[in-house]
């Protein structure tokens, strides 16, 4: 299984669709500061399945949608799509025969949120029941920031045994 | 289960082990029980940079401490690895040699895994294969454009 | 009293939408009592970084975040100014446009106070006037050296 | 009151006498992960009467006395020393006709621990009154380092005024 693009729209600061090329295995991002990097990690995490809002450092949920800039409205909902490449077929489950794997979130102003597999409007158990086994989640160790540094630096041997408890 | 914690616990101190020397240019490291019984005890970070004394993680320099909870972060990746590893910035203490290691360790793992990882490090942008640069050329709009690494360094160069 | 803290109050937020101009390039911000009672109140840190939308500190990037601090920092050191400031490595998390602002402010600074500050930044060591390296030659032992800094980048230079 | 040179003996990896030049205005301090430099900042904090063993990234306060290397034995002593040019007159009080003003601080593995002004010993209540009015002092905002950013970060409304209160 591979990841061969991230689509953004509507995004936090991405507010126009964005498509990520993910066509190298060694990828840096860079940029000035503000100017959202951060925000694309966020995505990843979101379209994963993650839940508080407190981990895609906002207060709601809707902090996720585009909220208007100088020249810009706010919109009114955020979408992102994470494209596998699975021909080699390691997903298994129901998609093991598709060479192709998309997961997409959408989100709307309303409190309305939806997954699509393949297209298909499915529940958020769906995904994650799809990540079973292949170390992806959105809290799995697949995405590392100073935050998560920061925690392991400061873990007491009883906190860092909830990280090994919960890695297994 | 006492046996399952057991398992997990010796993959990632195997992990551990051989990360911290790579990343450390040298030293060693392993992570400690504090009791006997798996099912109460904690974890303590026992590591050794090159030429230094042992000790518990929280003793070491700042940049020390970074890269040494860097080499569990990538010990627990592996325990189930993704196809794909995220990182924001985790060079950001690190000196030129460390982030030379830290670079390389990157480009090891990129033989298996796809690594994206966001820097404002010259030497990390030299390492990537591909640089992707984020602006806000119109304010509060994301968008991605292409770099051209020399040009950039040019550009940045006083 | 409440007139005690409302002087030093205002004078804290007077300094503040002074230096995050300066540091940022731009923008403003500045400092909001939360409640009547001055005796409390709590202050809410308000910024707006060049062409984005005013917000709490707490919605900025991280660099945004750290930048905003520094503003921050810098103004209530100025209420007590003493000989010298010692800074440890605060510029770890800017972009290099940032951080030329940052040692532009540093120098400024420099005017009226002894700078001393730790980096790994290149821009910031080539702002300094005087360069301090500090070596382990010998493990576990700290040694000053003086550093030549165009020999010190290029050895490090690829 | 400018300060003219910082002295180290004994203090954490600078085992053996260090002298620090002041003698720039803006001065950068570089070198590796690990190679001492906040151990500097530990030591101007402690010489200003820095009474709390975690503000200076220890256990107890003897942890500031050079424990060994591979190839040297612990020593039973710390000294940092921080020597002002008061030839202005700033500094008040009873130090104020004083051309050179010298603060020293010392510290043993028996838990002695002694100040000396001008090579006087004296109490830490003479030090920090001697920098009553010149900015000076352990919590000073002289002293700039990563966790202060993220607690002025991460600082609540109510926990932001207790700073100010202090500063005033
Ligand atoms: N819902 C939203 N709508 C519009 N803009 C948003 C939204 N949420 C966040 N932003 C903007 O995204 C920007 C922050 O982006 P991000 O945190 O990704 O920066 P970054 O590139 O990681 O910077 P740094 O290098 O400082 O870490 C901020 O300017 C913020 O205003
Ligand atoms: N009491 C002591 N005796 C001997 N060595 C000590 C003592 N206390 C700390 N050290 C050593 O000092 C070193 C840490 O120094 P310091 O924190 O100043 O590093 P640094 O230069 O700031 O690094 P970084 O760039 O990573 O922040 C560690 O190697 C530690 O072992
Ligand atoms: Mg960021
Ligand atoms: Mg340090």
């Amino acid at each position: 299984m591979r990841l061969k693009t991230i689509k953004l729209a509507g995004f936090k600061s991405f507010v126009d669709p964005t498509t990520i090329p993910v066509s190298s295995n060694l990828i840096g991002i860079c940029g000035p500061n503000g100017c959202g990097k951060s925000n694309i990690i966020d995505a990843v995490r979101w379209v994963m399945g993650e839940s508080s809002a407190k981990n895609l450092r906002g207060d709601s949920m809707a902090d996720v949608i585009f909220n208007g800039s100088s020249a810009r409205k706010p919109i009114g909902q955020a979408s992102v799509e994470l494209l596998f490449d699975n021909s080699d077929g390691s997903v298994g489950g129901p998609y093991a025969s598709y060479a192709e794997i998309s997961i997409r979130r959408e989100a709307a102003r309303d409190g309305r949120s939806d997954y699509f597999l393949n297209k298909t409007r499915c529940r958020r158990k769906d995904i994650t029941d799809l990540f079973l086994g292949t170390g992806l989640g959105p809290r799995a160790y697949s995405i590392i920031e100073q935050d998560m540094v920061t925690r392991v630096i400061e873990a007491k041997p009883e906190e860092l045994r909830v990280f090994f408890e919960e890695a297994a | 289960s006492r046996a399952r914690f057991k398992e997990t616990f010796d993959r990632i101190n195997s992990g551990f082990q051989s990360f911290f020397p790579r990343l450390f240019g040298g030293g060693s490291a392993y992570l400690e029980l504090t009791e006997h019984d798996l099912l109460t005890t904690g974890v303590s970070v026992m590591a050794r940079p090159p030429g230094k004394r042992n000790s518990t993680i929280h003793l070491l320099s700042g940049g020390e401490k970074a890269l040494t909870a860097v080499a569990l972060l990538f010990s627990l990746f592996e325990l189930n690895p993704a196809p794909f590893c995220l990182l924001d910035e985790v060079d950001a203490p690190l000196d030129d040699a460390n982030v030379e290691r830290y670079c390389e360790t990157l480009t090891t793992l990129s033989d298996k895994t796809q690594m994206i990882y966001v820097t404002h490090n010259k030497i990390s942008m030299e390492t990537a294969k591909m640089l992707i640069g984020v602006t806000m050329t119109e304010p509060g709009v994301s968008r991605l454009v292409a770099v051209d690494l020399d040009e950039a360094l040019e550009m940045a160069a006083r």
